[in-house]
């Protein structure tokens, strides 16, 4: 479960990460 | 909404303020927006970059750990035929004597 | 510096823009630099938590790696003293033979 749970973070992290890539921020 | 409930730190001082000022807050504004857009960006990667590392690492982890697992078992399964061995030969040894 | 050379995107637009337009393009900026911020502090928090994690992964991979170590030397140690005493056992079984 442990294992499971620490990649399911990991893919969650991940997910974050890119999200912040992919956004593009606002030029006026 | 007005100026008043849309956050920006000093509402006020916007209502007084010419459009010089404005002007020169509006570039302000924008290049620290790009500055730390360039700081996410890069926080973002690199926190990408570890994270896979660390996966990486976790797979060898894993795969040491199975080796580990396979020449312990073969350890003790030599130790338990040694100790047989052992004491075969001493009852041998015994009956010889007897 | 003039606005053309402060990098703005659209110099001309700033130049032309009434003060309704700057006061709402400052709150804009104002509201995305101070997301970006956070979002920024938020993925380097996230970066130092797997920098740490990984960095406990590697010191539990090495003490595993040292352990590793140890089983594989004492299996092959106790490997090479079954040689030695099974080849004995054939030596002592075949003068005792002749």
């Amino acid at each position: 479960a442990n294992m499971k749970a620490g990649a399911a973070t990991e893919g969650v992290l991940a997910n974050f990460f890119n999200s912040l890539l992919s956004k593009k921020t606002g030029s006026p | 909404m007005s100026v008043e409930d849309q956050g920006y730190p000093d509402p006020l001082l916007l209502l007084q303020a010419g459009p010089e000022w404005m002007r020169a807050e509006i570039q302000r504004l924008s290049r620290e927006l790009s500055e730390t857009t360039n700081e996410k960006i890069q926080a973002a990667e690199y926190g990408l970059v570890v994270l896979e590392e660390k996966q990486q690492l976790k797979q060898q982890y894993d795969e040491l750990e199975i080796e580990y697992e396979g020449v312990r078992q073969e350890l003790d399964l030599l130790k338990e035929a040694f100790g047989q061995a052992y004491s075969n030969h001493r009852k041998v040894a015994a009956d010889g004597e007897s």
